[in-house]
């Protein structure tokens, strides 16, 4: 996923 | 984790906690925006909607837990609760939902990483959290008395997002991964809305004086 990095912030 | 990840998560905790304490112990809401918080209940469930399905550790989950708990039940509080609803300053709390909502989502839709349901509700959610906090900045300009427990509540949250700002410069240096335009521009526009309100935040608390923000 392209983002998934930043979904493990709240 | 970083320590300004850890240091702005806990300070976002902090935050639900002052509210909490203000509404459960101290049984008022005065000061705060009903729709403010409607707004960040709103955020939690679109961003969180993986929380389930995508694992990524014990800490992410309780905390997103205790952030849709806590949202919901404040929202839940303001509303039904008979003794904290008198507090509640509605004839102050007058913004309108639609003027934030319509435009998040719309721009959601228009500008995202991929259309998908999922990413698009997450970047809604990112939009949404940016400008959720301006009816409680419109009804800070028009309290005449600010409470401690409420001028620290919004400090808070204010401090968490720049400690999230200073979260991303870091890991932007230390591991390698690409540019995120989309969290960093809404985190900083979010961020810059608490400004001014830092502006008379300090003021207040140098001269030892009572926090009020000019109309």
């Amino acid at each position: 996923s392209s983002s998934s990095v930043t979904k493990d912030e709240l | 984790m970083n320590i300004f990840r850890l240091a702005g998560d806990m300070t976002h905790l902090a935050s639900v906690l002052v509210l909490l304490l203000k509404i459960h112990t101290i049984k008022s809401c005065a000061g705060i925006s009903l729709k403010t918080q409607e707004l960040y209940a709103l955020v939690f469930a679109t961003r969180y909607l993986d929380i389930f399905t995508n694992y990524i550790s014990f800490y992410n989950t309780i905390m997103k837990l205790i952030f849709l708990g806590s949202s919901f039940s404040i929202v839940w509080y303001i509303k039904r609760h008979k003794i904290v609803h008198r507090s509640y300053d509605k004839d102050q709390d007058t913004f309108r939902h639609w003027f934030i909502v319509l435009p998040c989502l719309v721009l959601a839709l228009l500008i995202n990483e991929r259309f998908t349901f999922k990413e698009v509700m997450w970047t809604f959610s990112l939009y949404l959290e940016a400008v959720a906090i301006l009816p409680q900045l419109v009804l800070l300009q028009r309290t005449r008395n600010i409470d401690n427990l409420t001028g620290q509540y919004v400090f808070l949250l204010g401090a968490y997002r720049a400690l999230y700002i200073l979260n991303w410069i870091y890991r932007y240096f230390t591991e390698d991964h690409y540019i995120h335009w989309i969290t960093w521009i809404a985190g900083l526009v979010q961020t810059l809305l608490y400004a001014d309100f830092f502006y008379y935040y300090f003021q207040s608390w140098k001269n030892n004086a009572k926090l009020e923000l000019p109309a």
